[in-house]
């Protein structure tokens, strides 16, 4: 698994900013130095951390086009332990203003390797596509966490995630593995939720996280408050999800 | 409206796929022509309307790239009066491919304008991103309808993306307007369905459709038969909103 972990998935909607702004904020409650790096031009994973729009003067798009020291953008967050490198909307001109540069995928990779030693975490929010911003975050991360919700046309799309991440391991990031699979809005009251983690579990077998991130309304309430649900309602069904894949994640790391 | 209509939102799993093939259903049902484009890398479209990958060897990428004729890659689909224009996983490509070709964003208006005569409603469906190939469906369209999930982080995006449309308005289509907002996967156990609701009212109006998609598991089962939830369901309350959508889509086109 590693240090540096990107969530990605190119399929809309499956829970990658819900994970990594949940996921972080349990890592840092159990004394990880986390680092949170808003890959999305939508910057929802900045937002539901709390940063309002005018906060995020200096972004990933300065690190990324102008070369900018990452440790001049990364901010603290109002969790204890978790630091932020915000994105902002002209994130989405980088892929054009990079499309000559011979190093265009390896920009976040040589940017973090200066604030590597003072983090245990790195997480990537990835936006929902596998343009120039996630093939960045491949490049730089060592392992992917795939969050994968518990719907048809998601199953759909892993395939297309699993060819695109050999072809980055073969030409750009040899190390790069699959750290695992979470299966996220799970709906007890819907089959389908449990024919699309069985189909999952028959395919990846012991890379899918034993916890299942259940659908749960509180969930999606937190981003309206731009606080991460486990600061929400650390007692709910969606937060204690979150806690548990957060010890998971830690076990296989120790294992690995 | 319109003829030609692009079905489009920047962020992820807000409904866009489940709009265009049951709204492209309900129009065909209609007594309308229906052309259903695929704009999307992952083929949810495609596949939600039944079609293999096998039989997909002819797709928009092949129109998009090699300029081969629309009239060469539509096919029927299992909807009477509904035709497709597949999408597959080159697709992906076809954004550096065109990144030399002075005419890249106009690919698809050009390709269309062979066909546009045989029907009387076209439909693009965008992927989750503002790059070429969303530009080629903004350029190529009268109007832009956007379908918009009842939740937090959707609302945020409302804004990027009407910059953008208003951006290549400018640039590429001073013709194209925003035809109206879709409120999809409103849960009516959530309060936050209807502070979104409400909050999207306020500031577009009447471009907002009366009728709202609820969340509703049949939706979702639906794409796992290869059918439209209206051939799957005719009577379940997802089936009924799309009827109703059609309906106030075709009024608004007499007013217009
Ligand atoms: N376990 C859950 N229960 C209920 N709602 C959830 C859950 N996880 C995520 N959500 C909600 O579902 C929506 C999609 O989640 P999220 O934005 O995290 O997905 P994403 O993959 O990051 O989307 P995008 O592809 O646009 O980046 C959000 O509104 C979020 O609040
Ligand atoms: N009204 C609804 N009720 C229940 N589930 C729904 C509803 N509308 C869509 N869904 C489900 O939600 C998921 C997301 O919808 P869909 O794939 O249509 O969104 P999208 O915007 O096209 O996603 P992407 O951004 O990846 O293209 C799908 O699994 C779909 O089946
Ligand atoms: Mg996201
Ligand atoms: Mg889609």
């Amino acid at each position: 698994l590693g240090k540096v972990i990107a969530i990605a998935n190119q399929k809309g909607g499956v829970g990658k900013t819900t994970t990594a702004i949940n996921l972080g904020t349990a890592l840092a409650a159990a004394d990880c130095r986390v680092l949170l790096v808003d890959m999305d031009p939508q910057g929802n994973a900045s937002t539901g951390l709390g940063l309002a729009a005018r906060a995020r003067e200096r972004s990933i798009y300065h690190v990324l086009v102008d070369q900018v020291p990452m440790a001049d953008v990364i901010q603290p967050s109002q969790v204890p332990g978790l630091s932020v490198a915000p994105a902002t909307p002209d994130l989405l001109g980088a892929e054009l203003e990079l499309v000559d540069k011979r190093d265009r995928a390896l920009r976040l990779r040589q940017a973090l390797a200066e604030v590597l030693d003072r983090f245990d975490v790195v997480l990537f929010d990835c936006p929902p596509s596998l343009g120039l911003l996630t093939l960045n975050a491949l490049t730089a991360a060592e392992s992917v966490i795939v969050p994968l919700q518990c719907e048809f046309f998601a199953l759909e799309g892993l395939s297309h995630l699993v060819r695109n991440i050999e072809r980055v391991k073969r030409s750009f990031n040899p190390g790069l593995q699959i750290g695992g699979v979470i299966l996220t809005m799970h709906d007890r009251r819907n089959r389908l939720s449990d024919m699309v983690s069985e189909d999952v579990r028959s395919h990846f077998g012991d890379l899918v996280f034993s916890t299942i991130v259940p659908r749960n309304v509180r969930v999606s309430e937190a981003p309206s408050h731009g606080k991460p649900v486990l600061l929400y309602d650390w007692r709910c069904s969606g937060s204690q999800a979150y806690v548990k894949i957060a010890a998971e994640l830690l076990r296989r790391r120790r294992k690995a």
